[in-house]
C-alpha cells in the first residue's frame, strides 16, 4: 500500500520516515588531530585529584587516528570512536564541522555527544542553499552577551520565531567526557503546536547543511602557567556522535526519498507533484496552484482538461478565482482544429461532428463552404451550415434554390427564373 | 427535385480575377 493514498485510492498527506540524516555522511572539519603525529592528554578527576593520561594522535595509524568519519559512524557506546581536533585552538580561533545533508530536510534536532568537555561556547548554523549562506540556529555559551552579543535565554515570541537564541545550559565543563548537547528546533517556539499552518516555522526547520562552530574551549585555567604545554595538550574538541534528526522535506507529497540517476537524494513525489522537494506541480497538472499537503487536505496537483487536444497548459489565477477556486488551467496550442481554454469547441472554419465525442481526434470537420455560392467561409458550429448568397441553398451553398438558375456572375451566382 | 450543383466553368471572371478560386 502507498502511504500517500488511502485504501480507496484517494490522495492523502504522506511524509518520509524520521531518520538521523547525518548517519554515514561525510563531515568536513576545519581541524583534525594527527596530520603530524602529536601528543594529547586526557584528564580524569577523582575528588580533588586530577590526572592526565597522554596519548598520540596519528592520522596515518588506524589505531591512533580520530577522523571526521567517526562523527557519523555507527555509535557503539561500548566502543566509542571520537573525532578530535588539534590541540588548544582557543578563542578567538575556532573549529568548525560542516555536514551536507544532500537535500532539504526538516530538522527536528541536532545533537552532539562529546568525548572531551563540552565547549564553553559553541554555535549551530544551518544553510538552506547548500552552503552558500548560513543562518544561526542556536548558541550555547556561559557568556552569551560577550561571545555572541545575545542575551541569555531570551523569550521567543511570534514575531521572532526564526531567531536563534543563546543559552548557557549544557555549558558547564563537567562531565569531562560523554556530555551531550541536543538542540530541538521547535522547542519554545509559540507556533510549534500548529506547525502545519506555520510557513515561518516550516522555513525555520528547513536545512540543506548543518555547521557547528566550537568557539571557546573550557579550561582549568592552567594553560598559561609555566609547564602549560601539557596542559594545552589537554584542551581540544572531541565528538563521538553527531546526529541530525529530521525528515526528508517533501511538503507532504512523498513517503520517502531516493537517489536519482545522478546520485542526488530526491523525494519520490506523488500527487502529481515534482521537484526535489515535490515543491511544484508536474507538467500539464496546472489546473490549480501548487500547495503543501496538510493533515486535512492532500492538495494534489490536477491535470488540465484539454479533451486530449493539447499537451501543454498554464495556470491562470483570475480564471481560478472566478471558478470559485476550482479550475484555472488554460490549454496551449489546441490541435485537431479545436479552440477554447479546454479545447472544447471547434475553431473558425470548422464545425462539430456530433457523431464523435469532443475528445475524438476528428471531432471537428472543415466547413467546406462553396467558393462562389457561400457568402463566407465560417459555418455554424453545430450544423455545419455555411452562409449562402441570395438564391443559393445547400449546407455548403453549392446549388441554386428552387425557382432560381445559375448565372455567369460570381457575385450573384443564382438569379430568379423569369 | 434536386438542383444541379453550381458549374464553376460557367462563371465569367473578367472583372473578378482577384476573387477567382485557384482550382476554378
Amino acid at each position: 500500500p502507498d502511504p500517500c493514498y488511502d485504501e480507496n485510492g484517494n490522495p492523502r498527506r504522506c511524509i518520509p520516515d524520521f531518520v538521523n540524516s547525518a548517519f554515514g555522511k561525510e563531515v568536513r572539519t576545519s581541524s583534525t588531530c594527527g596530520k603530524t603525529p602529536g601528543r594529547y592528554c586526557l584528564v580524569t578527576e577523582k575528588g580533588d585529584e586530577r590526572n592526565r593520561n597522554c596519548h598520540t594522535c596519528d592520522a596515518s595509524n588506524p589505531k591512533k587516528y580520530h577522523p571526521p568519519a567517526y562523527l557519523t559512524d555507527l555509535n557503539n557506546p561500548h566502543n566509542l570512536t571520537c573525532w578530535q581536533s588539534e590541540n588548544y585552538i582557543q578563542y578567538p580561533q575556532n573549529v568548525t564541522i560542516t555536514l551536507s545533508l544532500g537535500k532539504k530536510f526538516e530538522v527536528t534536532y541536532v545533537s552532539l555527544q562529546f568525548c572531551s568537555p563540552r565547549p564553553e561556547s559553541m554555535a549551530i548554523f544551518k544553510s538552506m542553499d547548500y552552503g552558500k549562506s548560513w543562518v544561526p540556529f542556536q548558541y550555547y555559551s556561559a557568556q552569551c552577551r560577550k561571545m555572541y552579543t545575545k542575551p541569555s535565554k531570551a523569550t521567543i515570541t511570534k514575531q521572532n520565531e526564526q531567531e536563534a537564541i543563546c543559552t548557557d545550559s549544557h555549558t558547564d565543563m563537567h562531565p569531562l567526557s560523554g556530555g551531550l548537547i541536543a538542540f530541538s528546533t521547535l522547542d519554545g517556539r509559540p507556533s510549534a503546536h500548529d506547525f502545519d499552518n506555520s510557513p515561518v516555522l516550516q522555513d525555520w526547520v528547513t536545512a540543506t547543511d548543518i555547521k557547528v562552530t566550537f568557539s571557546r574551549l573550557h579550561t582549568f585555567g592552567d594553560e598559561n602557567e609555566d609547564d602549560s604545554e601539557q596542559a594545552r595538550d589537554s584542551y581540544f574538541y572531541a565528538v563521538s556522535d553527531l546526529q541530525v534528526g529530521g525528515r526528508c522535506k517533501c511538503n507532504g507529497h512523498a513517503s520517502r526519498c531516493v537517489k536519482d540517476r545522478d546520485g542526488n537524494l530526491v523525494c519520490e513525489c506523488k500527487h502529481n507533484t515534482s521537484g526535489p522537494e515535490c515543491d511544484r506541480c508536474k507538467p500539464f497538472h496546472y489546473d490549480r496552484p501548487w500547495q503543501r499537503a496538510t493533515a486535512r487536505e492532500a492538495n494534489e496537483c490536477v491535470a488540465c482538461n484539454c479533451n486530449l487536444h493539447a499537451r501543454r497548459c498554464r495556470f491562470n489565477m483570475e480564471l481560478y478565482k472566478l471558478s470559485g477556486r476550482k479550475s484555472g488551467g488554460v490549454c496551449l496550442n489546441c490541435r485537431h482544429n479545436t479552440a477554447g481554454r479546454h479545447c472544447h469547441y471547434c475553431k473558425e472554419g470548422y464545425y462539430r461532428d456530433l457523431s464523435k465525442t469532443i475528445s475524438h481526434r476528428k471531432a471537428c470537420k472543415a466547413c467546406d463552404c462553396h467558393p462562389v455560392g457561400a457568402a463566407g467561409k465560417t459555418c455554424n458550429q453545430t450544423t455545419g451550415q455555411c452562409p449562402c448568397k441570395d438564391g443559393v441553398t445547400g449546407i455548403t451553398c453549392n446549388r441554386c434554390a428552387k425557382g432560381y438558375q445559375q448565372s455567369r456572375s460570381p457575385i450573384a451566382p443564382c438569379i430568379k427564373i423569369p | 427535385e434536386v438542383m444541379p450543383t453550381l458549374d464553376m466553368t460557367l462563371f465569367d471572371w473578367t472583372d473578378y480575377e482577384d476573387m477567382k478560386p485557384v482550382d476554378a
